[in-house]
Parts: C-alpha cells; sequence; structure tokens
C-alpha cells in the first residue's frame, strides 16, 4: 500500500451526512461504499439514498440497526439505489416508495476484506472506500485528532457502528484512518472520526466490506 | 432616593387578571419594544408574575417572557402573531421594575433584565444538589461549561427536573471524556460534544446499531481478492 491515501482527493466521497436519532449507520455506511464504486467505474460522484434501504430492506431493522452484508443483498434484489435528491433521508421508518425506473446506480455483488489492517489498506488504495464498523465508545466524547483509546474502553468485540473509511496516513507519526461519520458535519473533525491504524483499535478490522460493480 | 427609615410595604402577588395589570403589562411590553434594537416587535409570550408593593409610590415588579413576533417594528399593526416554534429559542425571560410614584397611574421603567431563556435556565443549576464537596471551582467550571453546551447546541429541555437529570449526565459524561483523555495512545482530544447530555445507553439506543454486534446474524460473503497493483 502507499504510505498513505484519501479518497477525498481524488473526489469520491460526498459530502458528510446526519442520520439523526436513528440507527441507521449501517445504511450510510454501504451507501458511502457504493457512491465510492460508482464513481470509480462510471466517473460520477452520485450521493445515494440511505432512506431507500431504511424503508425497502426488510430483512434489516430500519432505526433499530442493520448488517451491511443484508444490505448489499437487498440493494441487489431492489436493482439498485435512488439518488438523496429523488428519495430524501428522514430518519424514521416509511413506507417502501422504491421506483425502479429511479435508479441511479446498481451494484454486481459484495465482498468481505480481509481482516489485516495492511490488506485493508492496500485494497482500499487501490479499490475506494471500504465499509467498516467498530466499537463506538469513545465516539460519544471525541472532538479531534488521532484517536486511540485503551482496549478496555474499546472492546474489539463490542461492535456498534458502521462508518466509511476514506483513506489513511500518519499524523505527527502516528498512522490513523480516516473514517467519514454519518453524524452531521459537527461532529468530530468536520464529521470525520480519525482513529489509530496498526493495533485493530476498537475492531476496525472486523466488518470491512464492499459493494462490487462490474 | 428612598428614605431607608420608611418601612417597607409587603409585596403582594396580582393575578394576570386583575384590574391594572393588563395596562401594566401593556406599558412594560411598549418600553421594551422602545429601548430594543431588533426589526421585529417582541411580545409578552408568557405570563410568570406580577407583584406590588406599596412604598413611596406603587412598586411592580413583573416576571414575563417576551418573544418574536411576524410584524416588523415599523409596521402599525398591533396584532402580531409570534414566529412559530423553531423561533422559541430567541426567547427572553425578563424582569421588569416599573413605577408609579404619583398613585394616578403614571407608569416609569425603571429596571429592565432579560436574558435569553435558554441561559436564563442553566441559572437554576446553582441550586442543584451535586455532590462537589467544598470544590467550588469544579463546581463553578461544570456551570459554565453546561451553559456554553447548552447555547453552542441549542439544548432546551422540557423541566426543572430534566434539567437537573441533564446536567448529572453532563457532569458524569465530563469526567469519562477526561479518563478517556488521560488514557488515550494517541493525540485525540476528548471532551462536550453534541452528545454529552446523554446517558451511554441513551447514546446508543439512539445512534448506534446493536445487530452489528449479533455475530449469529450476519451471513458469510464472498472474500475479496488481495490488492495487487503496485
Amino acid at each position: 500500500a502507499p504510505d498513505s491515501w484519501d479518497w477525498r482527493e481524488h473526489g469520491a466521497v460526498s459530502s458528510v451526512k446526519n442520520q439523526g436519532m436513528c440507527g441507521s449507520c449501517w445504511a450510510f455506511s454501504v451507501t458511502g461504499n457504493i457512491e465510492g464504486q460508482w464513481f470509480l467505474k462510471n466517473g460520477k460522484l452520485l450521493s445515494l439514498s440511505e432512506q431507500e434501504l431504511v424503508d425497502c430492506d426488510t430483512v434489516d431493522q430500519a432505526c433499530r440497526g442493520g448488517l451491511p452484508s443484508n444490505a448489499y443483498e437487498a440493494i441487489e434484489k431492489l436493482g439498485g439505489l435512488e439518488t438523496e435528491t429523488d428519495y430524501t433521508y428522514t430518519g424514521h421508518k416509511q413506507s417502501c416508495s422504491f421506483v425502479n425506473r429511479k435508479v441511479a446506480a446498481y451494484i454486481n455483488s459484495s465482498v468481505e476484506l480481509s481482516k489485516d489492517e495492511k490488506e485493508i489498506a492496500a485494497w482500499l488504495a487501490e479499490n475506494g472506500p471500504v465499509s467498516v464498523a467498530l466499537n463506538a465508545f469513545a465516539m460519544q466524547f471525541y472532538k479531534k485528532g488521532v484517536s486511540h483509546p485503551l482496549k478496555i474502553f474499546c472492546n474489539p468485540w463490542m461492535i456498534d457502528h458502521a462508518v466509511l473509511m476514506v483513506g489513511y496516513g500518519e499524523s505527527k507519526g502516528i498512522p490513523f484512518w480516516a473514517i467519514k461519520n454519518s453524524w452531521g458535519e459537527d461532529y468530530g473533525e468536520g464529521g470525520y472520526y480519525y482513529l489509530y491504524r496498526g493495533s485493530n483499535a476498537c475492531g476496525i478490522n472486523k466488518m470491512a466490506s464492499s459493494a462490487v460493480i462490474h | 432616593c428612598e428614605d431607608p427609615n420608611q418601612p417597607l410595604g409587603s409585596p403582594v402577588q396580582l393575578g394576570e387578571s386583575e384590574p391594572g395589570v393588563k395596562k401594566i403589562l401593556e406599558f412594560t411590553e411598549e418600553r421594551y419594544n422602545l429601548g430594543s434594537n431588533a426589526m421585529h416587535r417582541r411580545k409578552i409570550s408568557r405570563f410568570i408574575s406580577v407583584t406590588r408593593q406599596m412604598l413611596k409610590g406603587i412598586r411592580y415588579t413583573i416576571k414575563v417572557e417576551v418573544s418574536n413576533t411576524q410584524c416588523k417594528k415599523s409596521s402599525m399593526v398591533r396584532s402580531c402573531d409570534f414566529y412559530p416554534e423553531s423561533h422559541k429559542l430567541e426567547t427572553e425571560l425578563c424582569m421588569f421594575e416599573v413605577w408609579d410614584v404619583t398613585l394616578q397611574g403614571n407608569l416609569t421603567l425603571l429596571k429592565q433584565n432579560c436574558q435569553p431563556k435558554v441561559i436564563a435556565r442553566t441559572e437554576e443549576f446553582i441550586n442543584v444538589d451535586i455532590e462537589f464537596g467544598n470544590d467550588t471551582f469544579e463546581f463553578m467550571r461544570l456551570v459554565l461549561e453546561f451553559k456554553h453546551f447548552l447555547k453552542k447546541f441549542n439544548k432546551v429541555y422540557s423541566s426543572r427536573e430534566e434539567t437537573e437529570r441533564r446536567v448529572v449526565i453532563f457532569y458524569e459524561n465530563l469526567k469519562t471524556a477526561e479518563t478517556l483523555q488521560s488514557l488515550d495512545q494517541g493525540s485525540a482530544e476528548y471532551g462536550v460534544t453534541k452528545f454529552s447530555d446523554l446517558t451511554v445507553e441513551e447514546f446508543q439506543t439512539m445512534y448506534l446499531n446493536p445487530l452489528l454486534n449479533q455475530w449469529t446474524l450476519h451471513s458469510p460473503m464472498k472474500p475479496a481478492a488481495p490488492a495487487q497493483r503496485p
């Protein structure tokens, strides 16, 4: 992998969104990944709909949580994602109003990435932003900088938040992952969370995945 | 200029509908608007109390909430509607002192003390019984931080009880953030965030995703081919 990489500098990442008081992080993580994949395949960055997943992914539980693996399958079955403008986020479950002719991006399948952070970094640099999940305990109190909580505050087996990994690098000698969150721009550093890279902190390596677009 | 030897009369509570009170409230509202730089006329949105005290004249102490209306000051319309909910944050909590020295209804506004309701409410914490021991500095720091937090994130609570509950949670969260800060192995800064008035459980329920931790629900996915290009 290169020493550092940031997909924000290459136009593959849309602006920070806000999930509101709704446990729909899984939808934001997955749509963020597909936005990046679609950009890399088609050269056009779209802002895609999370509400479509909240309403129409019947396997997951909308604001009560969901799994990226299910969301990829749901998108495949539905036929794709509408844009944010066509199917706007409301932050609560509604009846599904997905319209096939409004599909703006589709996926062909999905894959699970290695649990080795070095391999994840190489995959990210080569293929685009990655859907990941982590233990978010420290995130409630995070303001800025590279977060590296003790393991007792960040049990890697207690994963409870899905986010989008958009890059990595080093800041003052501290290696980090750049993580796009979905709690609005007034969270962390302009909506981003920076997590220590290299110790599998907070279980960041446990659930890396991506959609595949042919 | 009061004669200090003059015995003070006892203050008497007046109801909103008692004779004379309407006139006093109208006078107060008029004077408030004359002294304000706001573009829109503001009106009394909530009556809290009026007391009358017989001294060398009559002293009225008025406590009310004042909110923005949709009428510009320049307009001559008398009955103006309040702004909808979103503008409630601009509501002020005011205390006025109005004197009728002549006892003939010639009113004079002597004192006016208004502050945003959001901040005014936090003054109530002064009475909150939190275990601070003798650490006054720690307590004052908490009050200031909480006031700043309320203002920055536009937080308003429904009752005094709720406010008290939130300030205790806020205090606990400050301590947690300090612990995280002292033990962090990176360069992160932890502290007050927009989630600082939520318990960890509330935060998990509102913003996190418990299903991710249900490993038995995870369906297997195809492994990705490793990166290959230099």
